[in-house]
């Protein structure tokens, strides 16, 4: 079988920056803080063999193994978020009271295979 | 975007973006809480969890501060103690269906800190009843069948006084309507009272104005999340 080709740190899987600006979508007027924030996303490789740093669970490391011996019939993992955080959003609701929500899993902080 | 617009909005757990129309003061209460919550690192355990507020120690993940919409109460020639009637109304109708209210906090704020001089009698005395329909008609009176809820004596005025109502906020999004509550403030009719005259409400003006703050907890939003922590 074809060597893989050599996977570069920077297409391993790993969290990817991605900024949210709320005026960017014209919600300035209604929400008062943040004015955006860093939702980041996953994205990236999860080769054989995995190593420790890629946060990968048994059943990845296993499936890795399968797909670099049968690439057509079994995929690589995914690279998806393993830890996320929340973010508190103040707003004006359409009432004008001031409201202080939080949200969970609004923040990708880890990802893994 | 009006579509990808629409479903954020939803995620977010609103079924309108809203259009304020006066963009009021952020009360410190909620900066406070947003402040400390932005500067915790995300890895910190102090974070806790999204669904419950630490500050108050009760289950929610939304937090709102709402404005009095009542008004003074002037009926006839008030009784002599009478510093000063008000129907305190909070329209709690904003609150989305799913959400269950886990905490309710009235703030009588005041302009400053007042000493009354120790010549000015006693003090004074707040009550807060329960508005009844009877009362919203006419001249509210105790007798009427109001249901009182808080009574106290105090005599220094602090910036802002703050009384629990969760049970009553509860039961107006459960059981009774929303008749809002009366706020009385007199002098206080131990002895000194007689010797007051109307000195005794100087220190009334300082009344600002009155605001309930109100915790929930959006059970959809909250309930997702704690069958994926499990």
């Amino acid at each position: 079988s074809a060597e893989p080709p050599p996977v570069t740190p920077s297409s391993l899987c790993k969290p990817r920056r991605l900024y949210i600006s709320f005026s960017d979508v014209g919600w300035e007027n209604w929400i008062i803080a943040p004015q955006g924030y860093l939702a980041n996303y996953c994205l990236g490789e999860c080769p054989f063999p995995l190593t420790a740093e890629l946060n990968s669970t048994n059943h990845a490391i296993l499936q890795t193994m399968v797909h670099s011996l049968d690439p057509e019939g079994t995929p690589q993992p995914c690279c998806v978020p393993v830890r996320l955080s929340p973010i508190s959003i103040l707003y004006y609701d359409n009432s004008d009271n001031v409201v202080l929500r939080h949200y969970e899993d609004m923040v990708v902080d880890e990802c893994g295979c | 975007l009006s579509l990808q617009e629409s479903l954020l909005l939803k995620s977010l757990g609103l079924s309108t973006k809203p259009s304020p129309k006066t963009h009021g003061p952020v009360p410190c209460v909620l900066w406070r809480i947003f402040q400390r919550r932005k500067t915790l690192p995300s890895t910190s355990k102090d974070l806790g969890d999204a669904c419950r507020v630490e500050e108050f120690n009760v289950p929610g993940n939304i937090i709102r501060v709402f404005a009095d919409q009542g008004h003074f109460i002037h009926n006839g020639q008030p009784p002599r103690l009478l510093c000063l009637r008000k129907r305190l109304y909070f329209n709690l109708s904003v609150l989305e269906e799913d959400e269950r209210l886990t905490m309710a906090q009235l703030e009588i704020k005041f302009s400053h800190n007042s000493y009354p001089s120790p010549s000015q009698g006693q003090g004074l005395e707040l009550r807060l009843y329960r508005s009844s329909r009877l009362a919203l008609q006419g001249t509210p009176a105790p007798e009427r069948g109001q249901k009182l809820l808080v009574e106290r004596s105090f005599v220094q005025l602090h910036k802002s006084l703050v009384f629990d109502l969760s049970g009553v906020a509860k039961d107006w999004r459960t059981h009774s309507r929303n008749l809002g509550l009366i706020l009385e403030i007199t002098e206080s009719s131990g002895d000194g009272a007689s010797a007051l005259g109307s000195g005794g409400c100087t220190s009334i003006n300082s009344f600002l104005d009155t605001s309930l703050l109100v915790v929930t907890l959006s059970q959809q939003q909250c309930r997702a999340s704690r069958r994926r922590r499990r």
